[in-house]
């Protein structure tokens, strides 16, 4: 592992709470501000009765609004930008959905088991008819069970960067530097655990988030390639450019 | 290929 001094360590940390303050999308205030209002039955049953493909375009294009913000915070990352442009793209194709999935728990309400989409929070049942109920339930399990470790709002920072910069990858041409980076950011995050007097499992229950995130990207991959067998046209012509990039 | 994320890439932060 690298040798990093305190101040360093400190450093990193602050850059990346700033980067991701300013690209989470929604501040907690202002969600609160929006004093949790869920979907209201008539509501809940117009998004159950679109078209199957109408509903996966509106999440398509959440979804595609969701990273733009992680690109941002990428970007923002001390080190991201020094990378080779194959290595960044590398790692925002198998990432970004990885940080929108952690980042959810910001805009999850554990106690009604809704999430933020569209204006209001809105429980699994509003996403029937995208035809995926087991891949909604489990995105629904993961945000409720990233919610129970309540995180602050640097240890989510660093945990997605720590995501972001995964240096396992397949395709990397400069893997060794993803790794140092990666080890850094680690360090970083134990750090700040200490700092706020964490307990020391939260480090590996972050582990375990991993794998969990990634079996969730995953399944997203093959339901869309299992709606897109059906609606090739639909995808083609109606889903944002950057989701087909990043998924295509 | 991947002509968007070049692009959000390229653009400086704001």
């Amino acid at each position: 592992p690298p040798t990093v001094s305190m101040a360093e360590l400190d450093h990193l940390v602050q850059i990346i709470s700033k980067s991701h303050l300013e690209t989470c999308q929604y501040l907690r205030e202002e969600l609160q501000q929006m004093s949790w209002q869920n979907f209201l039955q008539d509501e809940v049953e117009r998004y159950q009765s679109k078209p199957r493909e109408v509903m996966w375009q509106l999440c398509a294009v959440k979804i595609t609004e969701a990273i733009q913000y992680v690109v941002e915070f990428a970007k923002r990352i001390d080190g991201f930008m020094d990378l080779c442009q194959n290595d960044q793209i590398v790692l925002l194709k198998a990432g970004s959905l990885e940080v929108v999935f952690v980042r959810m728990c910001r805009v999850f309400d554990s106690q009604n088991n809704t999430v933020y989409f569209d204006g209001k929070f809105a429980g699994p049942d509003v996403f029937k008819a995208l035809g995926c109920d087991d891949l909604i339930t489990s995105v629904f399990d993961f945000a409720k069970s990233m919610c129970s470790l309540h995180l602050t709002e640097d240890e989510l920072a660093l945990f997605s960067a720590f995501v972001l910069l995964s240096a396992d990858r397949s395709w990397l041409q400069e893997k060794l530097q993803v790794e140092k980076l990666q080890q850094k950011i680690q360090l970083a995050l134990q750090h700040v655990l200490q700092k706020n007097q964490r307990e020391d499992g939260v480090l590996n229950k972050l582990r375990c988030k991993v794998s969990a995130l990634r079996s969730l990207c995953s399944r997203h991959t093959e339901k869309l390639s299992a709606f897109r067998a059906i609606y090739p046209d639909i995808v083609r012509t109606h889903f944002p450019p950057l989701y087909k990039e990043l998924f295509g | 290929k991947h002509k968007i994320l070049h692009q959000l890439l390229q653009n400086s932060t704001s």
